[in-house]
């Protein structure tokens, strides 16, 4: 995604036999330049070039026999560790699942600005949990959005009727709680807590929360998922981040991962043209790991995040 | 950040810095750059509020005030096109529209083309309640071509003003639905013979250089007459639209800055440059 910049400047370093510090230097500012333009953020760019450069002296790759090849074996190392992955293993460690809890329900909160897929998300989980011969719910605490309680509704039928395996796909929403933006400020709280209760009361192995968008500027609304959070306790939070966000994905994600401590990020429309540079900010930034990428508009199209895949398909 | 502040290359790279994180992108902000230091050089820019002036002008001779007014059609029904990818705002943006229309006195229709995605045609019948415009609607998982032909025919017995076609988000990668866009396209010319007279393409502030891809693409697909630029409302500047501008002439002819109908604005250049600089 990111790789054609990376390509010239690795067509150029492999090709060679001997570099100076000039060659290095020069090499770095065209990765700094090619970062740029696949999103990655001004400031993490920066640090990420300073950190290679600082393993291309420690390791003198001037007096390398293959001096380019050390180069781009530093990049594609950094560029695994910044995704979580350890460029040392000969076989990356299975990535985390959900949580598995008796009693359950393992309780998820989804959130993330408005718009990056939130909804579509909660179905997708809902398909992948559902394989695993897990129980889901799918709460509708989005009482703002018109038709998303309908929406996620929809979903939950279609996760249910269409997607492999033998668990059930149920759905908690109160359609009459809906209100006018502004309206239903903190009646996501006690739509959220009356999930809990139902998910226990049918014994559901996994309960999701979908929230609706929100701007991490917006303290009210924060402050809406911060009670959430404190009332229900999800196990896991999980920030939905479109992938072809820009230089605003450090933003959104440091303010969300503060007030919230995100413990998942998930990117969605991977499967655009995106360089999807925000894949490396939002890590850089949050710390939080990527678990999951979305590639699509139907239910099934989720995958697992994988940090070493991602590094190689960034180099190209 | 820039007021009060001598003008010196420190205060130029910081610049440089602040139109990339306002997502202007590499190329478009060198071009910008290059001005700046020129003029800097010639002794033209000495101050910090120089550059505010210098961008206000450069920015608003690239879009002109009368390129950026809706194309009104001289014969009933002027129809309105929105299009763009997942998520970025259409449906919320033609509630803003609408509002806007209605309450300079037009009948507004609108056409319900999103007949994929889960809850899209409710979304926007909720919408229609709410501020007193049909919706025409078809089959859900049917072909939306069909559902604009109804819309249009509706528009012309039914003699509104303005017909707002919704359509399902789409990637400008997915060429089935790229072509599905341009036979919507051709079956309201067919229709209503010029129209649409204004296509939307509806750009999500947050979004980054992919936007440049998305407006060179859907403009090939569809002829995009302008864009609606949404969340100025967030953190996000949306420089993007600079490097669109220079690539494919679109004009910026709404903004979004919230998530009710009352929430858009026309684009005004002069505060775009002081919103990336505050
Ligand atoms: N191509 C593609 N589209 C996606 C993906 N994930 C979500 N979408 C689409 O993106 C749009 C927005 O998705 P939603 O699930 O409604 O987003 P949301 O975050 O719930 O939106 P709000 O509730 O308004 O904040 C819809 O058109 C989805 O079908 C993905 O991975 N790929
Ligand atoms: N803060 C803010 N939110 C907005 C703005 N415009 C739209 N939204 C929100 O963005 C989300 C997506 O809006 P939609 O109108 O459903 O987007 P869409 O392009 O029709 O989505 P699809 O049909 O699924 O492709 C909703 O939560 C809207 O309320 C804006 O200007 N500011
Ligand atoms: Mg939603
Ligand atoms: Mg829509």
């Amino acid at each position: 995604r990111v790789s054609d910049g990376f390509n010239n400047v690795f067509r150029k370093l492999s090709g060679s036999d001997a570099i100076s510090e000039s060659n290095v230097r020069e090499a770095m500012d065209e990765v700094r330049t090619a970062l740029l333009e696949a999103d990655v953020h001004y400031e993490v760019a920066e640090e990420f070039c300073k950190n290679i450069m600082s393993d291309a002296a420690g390791q003198q790759v001037t007096k390398a026999v293959k001096p380019g090849q050390e180069m781009i074996s530093i990049v594609h190392r950094r560029l695994i560790e910044l995704f979580g992955g350890d460029p040392d293993a000969e076989q990356q460690p299975t990535p985390a699942g959900i949580m598995k809890l008796a009693p359950g329900p393992t309780i998820i909160m989804m959130c993330g600005l408005q718009g990056s897929g939130k909804t579509t998300t909660c179905g997708k989980l809902a398909g992948m949990l559902k394989k695993q011969g897990r129980s889901v719910m799918l709460c509708a605490a989005d009482l703002q959005r018109p038709a998303a309680v309908e929406q996620l509704e929809t979903v939950a039928n279609q996760a249910n009727d269409d997607l492999p395996g033998g668990s059930q796909v149920h759905f908690y929403g109160e359609h009459d709680k809906s209100a006018e933006y502004g309206k239903a400020v903190g009646v996501a709280v006690k739509v959220c807590q009356n999930a809990v209760k139902a998910a226990k009361k049918q014994g559901v192995d996994v309960l999701i929360l979908d929230t609706a968008g929100r701007l991490h500027v917006n303290d009210e609304l924060m402050g809406e998922l911060k009670s959430v959070r404190s009332l229900v306790n999800p196990h896991h939070i999980f920030l939905v981040v479109d992938a072809m966000t820009g230089q605003d994905a450090v933003n959104s994600a440091k303010s969300f991962h503060e007030k919230l401590e995100v413990d998942g990020v998930i990117l969605t429309k991977f499967d655009s043209d995106t360089r999807g540079g925000a894949a490396l900010s939002v890590k850089a930034v949050t710390g939080a790991p990527i678990r999951y990428i979305g590639v699509g508009e139907h239910l099934d199209a989720i995958e697992v995040f994988h940090p070493e895949r991602m590094a190689g398909r960034i180099l190209g | 950040m820039l007021s009060g502040k001598q003008l010196n290359d420190d205060l130029i790279k910081e610049i440089e810095k602040r139109l990339i994180q306002s997502d202007v992108g590499v190329a478009a902000t060198k071009i910008l750059i290059d001005g700046i230091n020129a003029d800097y050089k010639a002794g033209t820019l000495t101050k910090g509020e120089d550059v505010i002036e210098y961008l206000k002008t450069e920015l608003k001779a690239m879009w002109p005030a009368q390129d950026r007014t809706l194309n009104l059609s001289d014969t009933k029904p002027t129809v309105i096109l929105m299009t763009g990818v997942n998520g970025v705002g259409k449906t919320t943006s033609i509630s803003k529209l609408c509002q806007q229309l209605t309450s300079e006195g037009n009948t507004v229709l609108l056409g319900a083309c999103d007949t994929f995605r889960a809850g899209a045609v409710r979304q926007l019948e909720i919408w229609g309640e709410r501020l007193g415009v049909e919706v025409v609607k078809g089959q859900q998982g049917g072909d939306p071509a069909a559902v604009a032909f109804d819309a249009c025919s509706a528009a012309k017995s039914r003699d509104v003003d303005i017909l707002i076609i919704d359509t399902a988000g789409r990637l400008q990668t997915q060429t089935g639905l790229m072509d599905q866009l341009s036979k919507i396209r051709r079956v309201i010319d067919k229709q209503i013979p010029g129209a649409p007279h204004e296509t939307l393409l509806v750009l999500d502030a947050t979004s980054g250089q992919n936007a440049l891809r998305q407006a060179e693409e859907f403009n090939a697909a569809a002829g995009v007459t302008g864009i609606f630029l949404t969340k100025l409302d967030g953190t996000a500047r949306g420089g993007i639209v600079v490097a669109i501008k220079e690539a494919t002439d679109i004009p910026v002819k709404y903004i979004g800055v919230g998530e009710t109908p009352d929430d858009v604005e026309p684009f005004d250049p002069e505060r775009f440059v002081e919103a990336m600089f505050a």
